[in-house]
């Protein structure tokens, strides 16, 4: 089967180190290529070592890119492409992700035999580039991450609001908990409310901060763990997941007396 | 003298809280217009009492908008804008900035005899309409709010790219402590890095939290509070500032050198 994901939520919420640990994950049985749409760029520093060239950089000096200037090998065959972003205040930020996925399209990267393919995108804002995954239909299935706080629900609930408009498939919610308190319970509950559900549950874990100080994922640095395990089950889990949903997002009163409850 | 004057962070840092006390102290002797360019249209709620319609919402209904249409008196004789968003995946988040900053124009409410002009923008993406108040010189100084946090300083030092690129003037940096270990040498270090200075330092406070659950300002429900004198000291600290630099943010390895050392 070939899957094709794409995983959004807050700045800062955890979806470079999700994405990164799954693909890890996926790289045991699978093909799979990671594709960084976040002007952040940092993705794939954990799978490649370090910081990768974007699309946009490279770019601005080859007018021909060739599959091997964009698409680079990291930790156990995964392969890794950073989109990259434009100077701030210089245009679109979601233009690195328009160019990336059209320079993708075009060099044939996606007629591959890939088995997995997973977009890591910005969601605080949807729109340009960053509607591109699901608009353009690149990523078959959305995963949002989110934790109990204000801040990531108030988030993924825009996207959820996106995701309806472009008519995109909700997998699911993946918790990555940030250690307050009923924090499953009350993305649990949310999931719930924008009809989806809570599809994996990722504990707060020093093993992260340590295996990024190396720049490595925790699937490669600590592979016996526990947090390992728990990106594995995630990884399974999507994979497995059959079940899709166009989200029913709340309207903005609703989800203040959601969380306020 | 006529201060108008751009706040900008990354999501959630806490913008709206400080534009909206900072402006309930100014209302104490100036004439305050606050005008929230953040699509989740809250910077004005504590002024007002409850959500205020947006422009956007009201372009929808009337063709033609008075002023009274889309300005509101809070709280102390503030008085208040909300520009909305568009719904997420359709055109860009920043429209509603565009939309309303072109009609509050129009209808002379900047020609009027205001003290003082606060814009609260979103800062996770300095573009589209985002961009507007620092391009269209609708502001004359920025002032970027941060924690001690990586993700919250990553936006600070992104916000000055757009900053340098649109020549702004950078009056200098707010720290809105998360309370985490050096936080305020941390963030006063990343000021002086990118050639600026930190203008004013707020504490982390439950006072926030109660004023905020009643709908009110710090300022109006706490007035005698060390935390509303610490708003009352900033808002002074911004309107006799006199220092304005042109930022020198780090590129990506200065930045990441800057905050793993
Ligand atoms: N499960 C976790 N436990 C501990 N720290 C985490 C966890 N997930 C993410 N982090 C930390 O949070 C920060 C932001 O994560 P990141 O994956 O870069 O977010 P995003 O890609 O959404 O911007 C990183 O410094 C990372 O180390
Ligand atoms: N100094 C502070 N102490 C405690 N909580 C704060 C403080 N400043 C902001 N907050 C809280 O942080 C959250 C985000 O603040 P907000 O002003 O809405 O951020 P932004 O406008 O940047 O998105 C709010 O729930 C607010 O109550
Ligand atoms: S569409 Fe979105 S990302 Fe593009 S300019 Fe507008 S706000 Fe920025
Ligand atoms: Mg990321
Ligand atoms: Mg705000």
């Amino acid at each position: 089967k070939n899957k094709k994901i794409a995983i959004y939520g807050k700045g800062g919420i955890g979806k470079s180190t999700i994405v990164s640990n799954i693909a890890a994950a996926y790289s045991e049985n699978h093909k799979v290529i990671v594709i960084g749409c976040d002007p952040k760029a940092d993705t794939t520093r954990t799978l490649y070592g370090k910081r990768l060239p974007t699309v946009l950089d490279v770019l601005k000096d080859k007018r021909q890119a060739q599959i091997e200037d964009v698409v680079f090998e990291g930790f156990n065959q995964v392969m890794c492409v950073e989109s990259g972003g434009p100077e701030p205040g210089v245009g679109c930020a979601g233009r690195g992700v328009i160019v990336s996925m059209n320079l993708l399209d075009k060099l044939g990267v996606f007629s591959d035999d890939l088995d997995v393919v997973i977009y890591d995108v910005l969601g605080d804002v949807v729109c340009g580039g960053f509607a591109v995954p699901l608009r353009e239909e690149f990523a078959d299935e959305v995963y949002v991450v989110t934790s109990g706080e204000y801040m990531a629900l108030y988030a993924a609930n825009n996207i959820s609001k996106g995701i309806k408009k472009l008519k995109g498939n909700l997998g699911g919610i993946i918790c990555n908990c940030k250690g307050i308190e009923n924090e499953e319970k009350t993305v649990s509950e949310f999931a719930s409310a924008i009809g989806s559900r809570v599809v994996g549950v990722i504990a707060r874990s020093q093993l992260v901060q340590k295996s990024e100080y190396d720049a490595k994922t925790v699937m490669e640095k600590f592979p016996d763990s526990k947090q390992a395990d728990s990106y594995r089950k995630l990884a399974r889990d999507i994979y497995d997941n059959d079940k899709f949903t166009v989200p029913n997002p709340m309207d903005i009163d609703e989800f203040e007396e959601f969380f306020h409850k």
